[in-house]
């Protein structure tokens, strides 16, 4: 049956300035789910929970329309079906944004009489999400969502929402969100939350927007189309026969000419490599043989032989029509000639020098510590996912938002970043106040070795320095150094010098199984074993060094 | 480590040189208990005989001429049974665990990783002329998937499922000969957790050739039983 919260998307640390709100108390989120379910005042779109004061809080907005703010101790829960931006089937579910009618006319307001009068109103149809001027489909109509219009000459007409995919697919199937959960041979999924029969990496809570629900065909890396492992034991993964969409796909961004980012949306006609061969038409199998085909990827744009990144390269490539070199990229005129879009592999090394710890608030922090308290790594400020955000470089370009390095731009208490942990959204930095010293380079490992215990053995004691000079029958020790009473040669510091025999202390220079010992000054007793206890297991946490890390990534 | 960085000292503490009875090293290893070490069964392929091994602890130099390094001869070796390139180490006698010398951990029994991981590896290995030769050094990298590892522009079918790739697609930092042996680490909350031993890989640091490692999380049983068993 699931929970009522599968029906939300969870955000930690986030909050929404709204002005229409409900404040109740509730116990647990999915009680202020229950009232964010049945709240009859507005809409609900989202609630905010605040699990110490108990506070729950219902709201008509979600991040699509309200700025988030950072707050701790706080989860945004935000209903999926308003997050939406496309329908399923007719549409009556659809309680997406869109407000103007395919011809591009506004729509009027569901709660207006002018200058139509409607027969659909909220006050009759207060389940059909009337809100504003978005376009609905209370009536169950064929052609999907529609809308009153502003043109007093045209008094409704329908929407040009795109389908959520659930039917068939566009493109390669990456939006594909239907129940298709068998593969081209008629094999069973595997559940993708399972890792049986087959083990492997796509843990749905590590992508929570590919949408990798039970065991459905879907499309998380880039695939020709839709695929996903396979019940059998034999076949790890397979793709699945999912229909094209037979309505046209949604509408492409417009494409480049110069290279922006990736160069993804490149559509250029350049053809020719870096190193200057010529570009293979993507039709084409030869020289190289590829799926890279315009069938497989009709959205990308993969004309003629034309420079292209249909699978997020680092920018635009093809293969290339030299049998010695399968593919190359090129060389596109980047759109900002004074930024290079694609900087060389090479990373400089890193400063020693590290700041470990913050002044006053941390608005100054410029050191590179990247991971939260709790451990999770930051997020680059320049990049928007998992996270959106405004905290960017451009924004505050004198905050120091470099790579994800910790650092607070907006004068909160401390320095913090946003996670890549896709359910929490930001939290503070696991750095230190400085105390009055201002940077700390990482500590030096002390000069001494930290291996001898002086109170106890280990194993056989042949590490052993310890003070103990009597034996386990309370006779005194020889001084090693000394021939008398017991005259040896063998064991002395001059022939054992690391075996530590100073003085008259208890030693194990032969490793005698059963420990230290020496020679005693009883004449009648040449030697004699010492007793010393044996040192507890050492108390360790794996996984932890003493020293940080530098946690250096080329990526 | 091709490219990467030298790392800060002592800050991969599980980090072991295995060397020749001379002391050369030729591999690397992780110190998993203070008297086991994890290494690669292909660098063990010199000899069969323990005594032909040393396992160096608690350095940063390759010249091991810190006063923190601790030496220990091997008292056995044990190669996994199905020829895995995997191998356990016994020490002659237990490591003096201290501030520069801790045990990794080991993941959970046949746990996967996510996709999405931060995993760094170690070395001593071939720099392929980068910087940092003589110290150990650290990259990281993602781990990938073998689905997409095993495609015709990657390894082409090559990886086993009990192995793992990770790596920059568009290469540039590898771990390279001389690292075998060694641990891949990824982070989990606060702790690092071993998932890989360096294994092979098609040159290193080359464009859609990432290194493989073999998957430690399917071992675990193999490990503990060694372990308890001996």
């Amino acid at each position: 049956q699931g929970s009522i919260l599968d029906h939300y998307v969870r955000t930690e640390g986030a909050w929404l300035l709204n002005p229409m709100k409900e404040v109740y108390r509730a116990n647990s989120d999915e009680e202020c789910a229950e009232k964010c379910e049945n709240e009859e005042k507005f809409a609900c779109r989202a609630f905010l929970f605040t699990s110490k004061d108990q506070q729950c809080l219902t709201l008509t907005e979600n991040s699509k329309t309200a700025m988030l703010f950072r707050r701790a101790n706080a989860i945004l829960y935000e209903k999926r079906i308003y997050l939406l931006e496309c329908k399923e089937g007719k549409g009556m579910d659809y309680r997406g944004t869109e407000a103007k009618t395919q011809k591009g006319v506004r729509c009027q307001k569901w709660a207006d009489n002018a200058p139509h009068k409607p027969n659909y109103t909220p006050e009759k149809y207060p389940k059909a999400g009337l809100e504003e001027n978005y376009c609905r489909n209370p009536d169950g109509d064929e052609k999907g969502p529609w809308c009153y219009t502003t043109d007093p000459d045209t008094r409704f007409d329908y929407c040009n929402i795109p389908e959520c995919e659930v039917e068939c697919m566009h493109c390669s199937g990456e939006n594909y969100h239907g129940v298709v959960a068998t593969t081209v041979s008629g094999l069973e999924c595997q559940r993708w939350d399972s890792q049986l029969p087959h083990s492997h990496g796509y843990l749905p809570e590590n992508f929570p927007e590919k949408d990798l629900k039970n065991n459905y065909c879907r499309n998380p890396d880039g695939e020709p189309r839709p695929w996903c492992f396979t019940t059998s034991p034999t076949k790890r993964w397979e793709f699945c026969d999912i229909p094209r969409c037979t309505t046209p796909p949604p509408p492409p961004a417009p494409g480049r000419q110069c290279l922006s980012g990736r160069g993804e949306d490149y559509r250029g006609t350049i053809s020719v490599t870096e190193s200057g061969n010529t570009c293979q038409h993507w039709s084409s199998q030869s020289p190289h043989r590829h799926a890279r085909t315009p069938e497989n990827y009709p959205c990308r744009g993969l004309d003629e032989n034309y420079c292209r990144n249909p699978d997020g390269e680092k920018r635009p490539w093809c293969y290339t029509t030299n049998t010695t070199a399968r593919w190359e990229y090129c060389n596109i005129p980047s759109c900002d000639s004074t930024k290079p879009e694609a900087p060389a592999v090479d990373v400089p090394e890193q400063a020693e020098v590290t700041e470990e710890c913050y002044q006053g608030n941390g608005v100054t922090y410029r050191g590179t510590a990247s991971f939260t308290r709790s451990g999770r790594k930051c997020q680059a400020w320049s990049s928007m996912s998992p996270h959106r955000h405004n905290k960017t470089a451009e924004n505050f370009p004198d905050a120091g938002l470099s790579q994800n390095y910790c650092r607070n731009p907006d004068a909160d208490s401390r320095p913090w970043c946003y996670t890549t942990d896709p359910s929490v959204r930001w939290e503070y930095c696991d750095l230190k106040k400085c105390d009055g010293q201002g940077l700390q380079t990482v500590p030096k490992p002390p000069q001494t070795s930290l291996e001898t215990n002086p109170d106890c053995i280990v194993e056989n004691g042949v590490d052993y320095r310890g003070t103990v000079a009597k034996t386990a029958r309370g006779r005194t020790c020889q001084e090693w150094s000394s021939q008398k009473p017991h005259s040896h040669d063998y064991f002395t510091p001059k022939t054992h010098p690391r075996a530590g025999l100073e003085k008259n202390y208890c030693r194990n220079p032969d490793g005698d199984v059963n420990g230290p010992w020496c020679y005693t000054t009883d004449p009648r007793k040449a030697w004699e074993y010492c007793d010393i206890p044996k040192c507890p297991p050492p108390q360790y946490e794996c996984g932890k060094a003493k020293f940080r890390p530098k946690l250096c990534a080329q990526r | 480590i091709v490219a990467g960085c030298v790392s800060h000292p002592h800050s991969w503490p599980w980090q072991i040189s295995l060397r020749t009875s001379y002391g050369l090293h030729f591999c690397g290893g992780t110190l998993i208990h203070p008297q086991w070490v994890l290494t690669a069964a292909h660098c063990l392929e010199k000899s069969s005989r323990a005594a032909a091994y040393k396992v160096y602890l608690g350095l940063h130099r390759e010249a091991a001429t810190e006063p923190s390094v601790q030496i220990r001869d091997v008292e056995k070796l044990f190669k996994e049974p199905h020829r895995a390139d995997i191998a356990l180490l016994k020490l002659s006698r237990p490591a003096a665990i201290n501030d520069h010398v801790i045990p990794v951990c080991l993941p959970k029994e046949n746990s996967v990783l996510g996709g999405r991981e931060e995993c760094y590896v170690t070395g001593w290995g071939d720099t392929k002329g980068t910087r940092g030769s003589g110290y150990l050094k650290e990259t990281g990298f993602p781990v990938i998937e073998n689905k997409i590892c095993n495609r015709p522009e990657f390894l082409n079918g090559r990886v086993k499922k009990h192995e793992l790739c990770a790596g920059n697609i568009h290469g540039g930092t590898d771990t390279c000969q001389g690292d075998s042996g060694g641990p891949l680490v990824c982070l989990d909350q606060d702790k690092f957790v071993q998932h890989g031993i360096t294994s092979w890989g098609l040159g290193c640091a080359q464009p859609m050739k990432p290194g493989v490692y073999v998957r430690v999380s399917n071992y675990v049983p193999w490990i503990k039983s060694v372990m308890e068993s001996n």
